[in-house]
């Protein structure tokens, strides 16, 4: 498998991907 | 104003949809895509604007964000609202959708308790979309700004802190580069790369089916 070209974290609660997905 | 992807000279398409190029590629978009697409498509919003066209319809979908071989970026009416739709979005909501679209598209393939790590400044442009501020008028889309292009402004110097235009968006996309007047050059030939990219990308597959 290629090496992703950015970093992935664990989701956070207070990240943008928990805020957008309130949306 | 642009109608639906018409096939050029060649047989190949004049423009594909973000939805398009996730599906096609299977990966998320990168970070300068992001701001090119994001620059682009509030650029032809605005520019919509000064023709004193009617303002965009619901913006929902990828699918509705095309991305045209030399470059430009369209927005269409999302699937099911004819031509007589009327129920148009005001100039904040469009631009709170784009920044939807636009996290979606960079998140796309993550699973549910991942996270990518955005740098600051598109985080901050994603974050400042999706919290915008609803301007004097409201539903106008911002007819009342009939000045050109952001690059000409006077106050671009200054730092956008709450978004309530198509504008401001720009404004912060151009504050992403080095000099801010390469801005429409720039992001333009982000988009067209990103085009000639996915199409050189698709004939690669065709040929192998």
């Amino acid at each position: 498998k290629g090496k992703s070209l950015y970093n992935i974290k664990p989701k956070h609660d207070s990240g943008i991907k928990a805020k957008i997905s309130m949306k | 104003e642009r109608g639906p992807a018409a096939a050029g000279g060649s047989g190949q398409p004049e423009a594909l949809s973000l939805e398009e190029i996730l599906r096609l590629y299977n990966q998320p978009i990168n970070e300068e895509q992001a701001w090119a697409v994001c620059y682009q498509c509030c650029g032809a919003l605005r520019a919509r604007a000064r023709r004193r066209q009617p303002p965009a319809a619901g913006l929902q979908a990828p699918a509705q964000l095309r991305i045209w071989r030399d470059g430009a970026v369209s927005l269409e009416p999302a699937a099911g609202s004819g031509k007589l739709e009327h129920s148009y979005s005001s100039e904040t909501e469009i631009i709170e959708s784009l920044g939807i679209i636009i996290y979606k598209a960079l998140d796309y393939g993550l699973k549910e308790n991942e996270e990518r790590e955005l740098s600051p400044p598109l985080e901050r442009l994603i974050d400042h979309m999706t919290n915008t501020v609803e301007a004097d008028g409201g539903k106008d889309e911002g007819y009342e700004a009939l000045d050109e292009g952001v690059e000409e402004d006077d106050e671009d110097e200054k730092e956008v802190e709450v978004i309530h235009s198509y504008k401001d968006v720009m404004k912060l996309c151009a504050a992403h580069l080095p000099t801010r007047s390469e801005a429409p050059n720039h992001y333009q030939a982000v988009c067209r790369a990103l085009f000639a990219e996915t199409m050189e990308l698709y004939t690669f597959l065709a040929k192998i089916k």
